[in-house]
């Protein structure tokens, strides 16, 4: 797709804001790529319009990577789905349906402040980069800012907490516009899917509370069918289900936003590992956690195409 | 190096709190340290049985580790020089960045 990328490497903002470009000018019958808006510190929020350009009406599935800084194992399944699905899209007839059929809008990076930092000074923060005006620490937990229960269980007020919570919700940026863009388009978009990692899980809703969803059989199977086909590759397990059983409640969060505001499959992945390496999965292991997310990407994307 | 070297000796420790007396010692004591918590994202988190996986700088691990010998709080080291890992993780361009 790019020639002379290395997607078997984790990229600096710069390199990958780069691609993008790249992409764009030589993909642009597959992708499209704009800004959505702009970060604490400035830097444009890019978004690629990845699928078939089509007049007709198409459905969109939206995919984030990064929220959390240190975890660069999103960003780099964010450039590897975008490589898979350009480099099938004419032999596999899956990804092809895929495309034909559906938008899918990526952000690679959405923390792009967070992860260009964790690039130049602390390889483990979490936190965007906003200040505080009463303390000297900086920085909103990005996947506690959202209209969803703010700032409740599992959230903290303290702006020196690595759960902060914000001064109001939306009160980032990157979140802010985000929910912009999801709203605009909350009937178009039939589900959301957010990378982090480390603790091999795929969640879905809710997180802010011990209950189920409505639709929990649909999202429940989908889960399922996405978990075996992610083992199926080279045997590593996924744990799934609700994030507030599965993981810990909290409050805030992306995926209980996209799910409140009408997106049926709302999920947040745990990419590996399980704490051997944690943050700092080796380069040496993009290449199969990659490869196993795609097949439980597909494998959902698919079952969306399907009536459940 | 990478990072300027910043986290040399530092280590990433593994422990599960056996009981709420655990939990409760071990919480005030990350909050003395202000260790970075790798998980879960928070000490309000932690409860007995919680895998609680920490990064320790390397002067807070000479007091945090005798400690828990001491509390007699089992833990392991999953990595015990966070700077040689990040060094290795990135290790093509950093070896470039040598270069």
């Amino acid at each position: 797709s790019v020639p002379g990328y290395n997607y078997e490497v984790y990229h600096s903002l710069k390199e990958i804001q780069n691609w993008m470009y790249q992409l764009n000018k030589t993909h642009s019958d597959l992708i499209h790529m704009f800004s959505i808006g702009k970060s604490y510190e400035g830097r444009p929020l890019f978004v690629l319009k990845l699928g078939k350009r089509s007049r007709r009406y198409k459905r969109a599935v939206w995919i984030d990577c990064g929220i959390h800084a240190r975890e660069w194992i999103g960003p780099a399944f964010c450039q590897w789905f975008v490589k898979e699905a350009i480099k099938t899209y004419q032999s596999d007839p899956a990804m092809r349906r895929m495309l034909n059929q559906l938008y899918f809008y990526i952000m690679p990076v959405f923390n792009v402040d967070g992860y260009h930092f964790s690039w130049t000074d602390d390889r483990f923060w979490r936190k965007t980069r906003s200040k505080n005006s009463k303390f000297r620490c900086h920085g909103v937990d990005a996947n506690r800012n959202w209209k969803v229960k703010w700032c409740d269980e599992g959230a903290s007020f303290h702006p020196c907490d690595d759960t902060y919570c914000g001064p109001f919700p939306e009160s980032e940026p990157e979140v802010k516009a985000v929910a912009h863009f999801l709203r605009k388009r909350r009937k178009q978009i039939k589900a959301y899917l957010s990378f982090h990692a480390y603790a091999q899980m795929l969640l879905y809703p809710y997180s802010y509370k011990y209950a189920t969803i409505p639709n929990f059989t649909c999202v429940e199977s989908a889960a399922y069918k996405a978990v075996n086909a992610l083992q199926s590759a080279y045997g590593i397990r996924y744990r799934y289900g609700p994030a507030s059983s599965t993981l810990y409640v909290s409050s805030g969060s992306s995926m209980d936003w996209a799910y409140k505001n009408g997106i049926p499959y709302a999920f947040a992945f745990e990419l590996r590992d399980t704490g051997h390496f944690g943050f700092l999965l080796p380069e040496a292991l993009i290449k199969p956690t990659c490869t196993e997310t795609m097949l439980a990407v597909k494998n959902i994307t698919m079952h969306l195409l399907k009536k459940c | 190096y990478l990072y300027n070297n910043r986290y040399a000796g530092d280590k990433v420790i593994r422990l599960v709190p056996g009981s709420d007396k655990e939990t409760q010692a071990l919480k005030s004591v990350f909050h003395q340290l202000k260790v970075d918590l790798w998980q879960p994202s928070s000490l309000s988190y932690i409860s007995e049985g919680t895998v609680t996986d920490l990064r320790v700088p390397r002067n807070s691990s000479r007091v945090l580790l005798p400690y828990l010998q001491q509390a007699n709080i089992q833990y392991t080291i999953l990595i015990s020089d966070l700077q040689q890992v990040i060094e290795k993780q990135t290790g093509l361009r950093s070896s470039r960045n040598r270069r």
